[in-house]
């Protein structure tokens, strides 16, 4: 564990605790994708199976329960609770065109033929553009709340941090893994845009508002 | 072992 993967894991989490404080606040999940919060909800299921079969550490056990659990409590608020508020029209991304290619490259690009390696292998190729959705829907309609902004930027920032994390252990333990970094870097660059929106705008007090 | 991969990041 070093500075910039605590980082990151503490950035992870400040992100799902904006969302779920978002949508209980405002008792509403308006301008949320829930298409992008059922990928994740994927991404999490698929990456943490070795729960079962692995003990790394208790803080790597807890906060894989974290996530777990925060991304179906997210999907309950949204697909249950507060239903009426999502956002139907709108979330209209079509997450079958990211689930089966990511699918697909896992089954082709891993690190062995195994099906909890090929599930970690997909997790982390669709953890790489299950922002997607959620940034077609701020596209779609022009603006983004400001905490709904918070929120990406904290959750962007997590894989940034973790490339500095990788580039870290490359030097300190000779440790890497290509597929990781390789799909955090694209992870990282898909958020840019968003980046360069939030610290010229948000950041000086204005509302995410794309340029008509 | 690259077999019994542990991956120890979140």
């Amino acid at each position: 564990m070093n500075i910039f993967r605590l980082a990151g894991d503490l950035s992870h989490l400040l992100a799902i605790i904006l969302l779920l404080i978002k949508i209980w606040k405002t008792r509403s999940c308006a301008g949320i994708s829930g298409k992008s919060q059922i990928l994740f909800a994927v991404v999490y299921v698929s990456r943490y199976l070795d729960l079962v079969t692995t003990f790394i550490s208790l803080y790597n056990t807890l906060m894989k329960l974290v996530f777990i659990t925060s991304s179906f409590a997210t999907l309950y608020l949204m697909y249950v609770k507060f239903k009426a508020t999502y956002d139907h029209n709108h979330d209209s991304f079509r997450i079958e065109f990211l689930l089966l290619p990511c699918f697909v490259l896992a089954l082709l690009i891993n690190a062995s033929f195994t099906p909890l390696e090929v599930l970690w292998t997909f997790s982390i190729y669709l953890e790489a553009v299950a922002i997607l959705p959620q940034l077609f829907l701020v596209s779609k309609t022009g603006e983004a709340e400001s905490i709904t902004s918070h929120y990406l930027f904290a959750l962007g920032s997590y894989r940034a941090l973790y490339l500095l994390n990788w580039i870290y252990r490359y030097y300190a333990e000779g440790h890497y893994d290509l597929i990781a970094i390789f799909a955090g870097a694209i992870q990282t660059i898909l958020y840019c845009d968003f980046f360069y929106l939030y610290i010229t705008k948000v950041l000086k007090g204005k509302k995410l508002q794309l340029p008509a | 072992n690259r077999d019994q991969q542990q991956h120890d990041e979140l």
